[in-house]
């Protein structure tokens, strides 16, 4: 294993605009959350309040898995719960000033990182696409 | 930008065995490889044949976008098609022993590879989680 030094960018240039990020309110169905995921193509998107703070990830696997019943999967059962019921409430954070080390070890379990300003707010996705190629364009063989 | 310079290491160790990896054969039905899909909780998986060679990833994305009625989501439909009818037949392989920054540049843009032989055989996936995993374990600050 070979130690590489790297001079610690911050995380900004990597930023994708939280006005170009498909997400979702806690109170829509689970059905119109899982059209919103099929048309964007994503497997997961963030959860966002209409005061702009993320509070939580929503995936087609957690709509899915929650409608999937013994014998079929139960597709009327879509408009009878909402987001807020199914999503993980639990995911990785990152501030926009801190430093492109700490985004590197978060998206090692993670596929996209939810940044926030000081006060909390939701300023847009850091994701793994962003992360290897940055650090593609610095590692030189 | 800093320039880092990384000794070539090969890909080996960081491959997920065959036999670790939930995959379909291109014959089964939409809905058999949608249950392992949620079941496995997997977003997208390899298709293999029963002769071990990749010819295809199947995902929930690409099911449920087959399904999506202009109304509503045809969940009956499932079992009219099979994996072979939707699967993406384009996606990025990978030889068993090529050098770890090939790795890099493809998993750009793919959550994981597929790892073949020399014959073309499936040998297993390198995921983003081993890249990055990888590159933190030899990058300091
Ligand atoms: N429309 C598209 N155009 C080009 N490439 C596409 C694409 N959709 C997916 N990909 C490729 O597939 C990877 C995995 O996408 P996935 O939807 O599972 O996982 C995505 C998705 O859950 C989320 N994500 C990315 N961009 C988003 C956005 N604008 N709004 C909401 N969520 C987003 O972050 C995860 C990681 O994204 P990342 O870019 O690293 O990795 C993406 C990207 O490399
Ligand atoms: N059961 C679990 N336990 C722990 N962490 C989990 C997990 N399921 C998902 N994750 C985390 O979420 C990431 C995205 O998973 P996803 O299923 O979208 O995307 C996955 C999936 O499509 C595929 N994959 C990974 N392992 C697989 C396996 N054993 N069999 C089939 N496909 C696999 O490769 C993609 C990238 O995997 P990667 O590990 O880089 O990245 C994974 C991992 O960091």
């Amino acid at each position: 294993m070979q130690s590489l030094t790297l001079q610690d960018e911050d995380i900004a240039r990597l930023i994708i605009d939280a006005d170009d990020v498909a997400c979702v309110h806690p109170q829509h169905s689970a059905e119109h959350a899982l059209l919103v995921l099929i048309k964007s193509g994503y497997s997961a998107i963030p959860v966002v309040t209409t005061d702009g703070r993320v509070v939580g990830i929503i995936s087609k696997t957690l709509i899915l898995d929650r409608i999937l019943g013994l014998e079929r999967i139960e597709f009327e059962a879509l408009s009878t719960f909402t987001v807020q019921d199914v999503m993980r409430t639990e995911f990785h954070r990152i501030g926009r000033s801190e430093p492109f080390l700490r985004a590197l070890q978060l998206s090692i379990d993670a596929p996209f990182l939810c940044v926030e300003d000081e006060s909390g707010k939701f300023v847009g996705l850091l994701t793994r696409h962003g992360i290897l190629a940055y650090l593609n364009g610095v590692i030189r063989k």
